[in-house]
């Protein structure tokens, strides 16, 4: 129903317009509409990195892209949560001040879901809770070692 | 509800028994190129319903069964079953008392053999998946396109075209 | 032949003039997410002739123009000058005597005003494109497809298909 | 001509069997031409990394099909070079030893070839002869800083 979905969308956008600033530091974004009925529009980014001019969404970094997704998603995940979200590797193309954000925002979120994080990224794992390493010592052949939780020793290398 | 563990035997090159027990907050799963993290993923997609073999990344669903590797026969099926745990009120009966409702334990199988012959089970019992997925939509397990973020397709939605996006706002209607 | 430095101002986040140098060996660039170091890719490609800009990530070629940002105004115009030094015979009478070779700097520059009018010089002399074309190929610096990996491309020769891949054996014949 | 590009295929494949066991330590792979004749055939690519069974290449993982991919790209620069060669975060999805195979690789064709690397990696930074810091101190505008040659301490954080 049209209202449901004006609805939708102006909740989406309120949190979308949130987690982008929090996850860049700083900075604005938004979400439009393009033309025509709610029924059948698309949905257009705006995006401005702090201290930049607002430009056309393809010429943002690889990182800012990646971060403009993440906000995107985790905008529609903080609205209608799923018990559960599996992350693969999303924090790859991310700095270092972007990966502190995005870990502090994934620890608000896991307070009330579990959240799943492949990583090569050692901040990103030395934030987690619970770490499971995967081996292949027996060639070609997949094996899980308990590694250990986040308050014991991590070896830095 | 919680998602209490996955275990998979001869799922990709998880060729023997594996068990992933899930805990609250955040679990990091690491390890070098190529030695099984993503296929967890795929784990989890498959045992959910995934009925595309490319979006598992192979060329056919029988992909999924473990091929063998430089010291292990091939194997003949694939299995991953995925535990849930769910409050249940134990009485239909609308009562008020509390102690009526308690934690049960849901496990949902699917198996696919080389032959083709695939199955699933809830609670360890033959089912349709139309079972399961009309379970998935009571307890709420059903996952969102947001709920999986596979690797290297994050930057989809950026590069998609606005029309491409507008499943976000159904999503969270 | 090697390329000596390139030099940039008013392309993309380089409002200033910038001077890169380069050494022999591995020079490695670093910086925060959105400093401008793809940008930096996106010069040599400019500079080199690159036509699509949309393979430089934009919508028209005016958006290589410094936009201006929170603290600067916009630009007029953008360029990127190439230096390389090349081993030159000065006499092409093909006589034996080496002291006749000598080092020599060659430049290319590429200019873009916002009007939409655009200059190419070769050693600050204007010149037309196909005059850098064709200097190129004398002098080897013809980039190959292999010669630039960009950010987030390197799966392409991986997924794409078998007739995509052919290039390849063009390239190296 | 027929016989010009079948050389160059051969060539091609040899070098790219050789640069796919070096960068992935062990195990082997090779191309094959798609049926028809060489004036319109294609390239197959059949990779095998160490251990495993030979299966559809897109059964590999993320930093497989990376490293597979910078075996063949390679395996063409190191029978036609350039003077020059830019790589963009080609290491992002590399695990430890695979960035140090890597950059063992990029140090050797760097004795007569410039390489310029773009990298959020650590190791990668590490092993360059020189390294440019670009920085947006001024918001929105980026400023080159050159920072130390490799010789020079770099600070571990
Ligand atoms: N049916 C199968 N039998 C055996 N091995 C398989 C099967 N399907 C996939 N594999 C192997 O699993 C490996 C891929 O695993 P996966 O994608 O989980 O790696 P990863 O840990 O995510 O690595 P990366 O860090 O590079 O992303 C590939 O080497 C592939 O050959
Ligand atoms: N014409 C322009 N004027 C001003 N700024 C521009 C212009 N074109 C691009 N930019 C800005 O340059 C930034 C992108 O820079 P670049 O892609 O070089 O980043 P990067 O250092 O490679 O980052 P990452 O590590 O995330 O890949 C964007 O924020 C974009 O807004
Ligand atoms: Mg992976
Ligand atoms: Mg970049």
């Amino acid at each position: 129903t049209k209202s449901r979905l004006e609805e939708a969308f102006e909740l989406l956008n309120e949190k979308f317009k949130e987690v982008f600033t929090m996850l860049f530091g700083k900075g604005r974004a938004e979400l439009q509409l393009t033309e025509g009925s709610i029924l059948d529009a698309g949905i257009e980014i705006v995006a401005q990195p702090p201290g930049k001019r607002l430009q056309n969404m393809m010429l943002l970094s690889g990182g800012e892209k990646a971060l403009t997704a993440l906000s995107l998603l985790f905008a529609g995940f903080m609205i209608k949560p799923t018990p559960l979200c599996l992350l693969d590797e999303v924090d790859a193309p991310l700095d270092e001040s972007n990966t502190d954000r995005f870990i502090y925002l994934l620890r608000e979120l896991a307070k009330s879901i579990q959240f799943i994080t492949i990583t090569h990224n050692r901040r990103t794992m030395e934030a987690a809770d619970y770490i499971y390493g995967i081996t292949m010592e027996e060639p070609g052949s997949s094996k899980v070692v308990s590694m250990h939780l986040a308050d014991a020793p991590v070896s830095t290398s | 509800m919680r998602i209490e563990r996955i275990e998979m035997v001869g799922f990709k090159s998880f060729a023997s028994k594996t068990v992933f027990k899930f805990h609250p907050g955040t679990t990091a799963i690491v390890g070098p190129n190529g030695c099984g993290k993503s296929n967890i993923v795929d784990a989890f997609k498959w045992v959910l319903g995934e009925q595309s073999a490319k979006s598992l990344r192979g060329g056919s669903m029988e992909d999924v069964i473990f091929a063998g590797s430089a010291t292990q026969k091939t194997k003949g099926m694939a299995e991953v079953t995925l535990i849930l745990s769910d409050i249940i009120n134990e009485d239909s009966n609308g009562s008020d008392s509390v102690d009526k409702k308690k934690m049960t334990e849901i496990s949902v199988t699917r198996r696919l053999y080389r032959s083709g012959e695939s199955d699933y089970l809830m609670n360890k019992v033959p089912c349709r998946l139309k079972d399961i997925k009309s379970m998935f939509l009571d307890t709420g397990l059903e996952l969102k396109a947001y709920s999986i973020l596979e690797q290297g397709r994050i930057g989809d939605i950026v590069n998609s075209k606005p029309l491409d996006r507008r499943f976000l706002i159904e999503e969270v209607a």
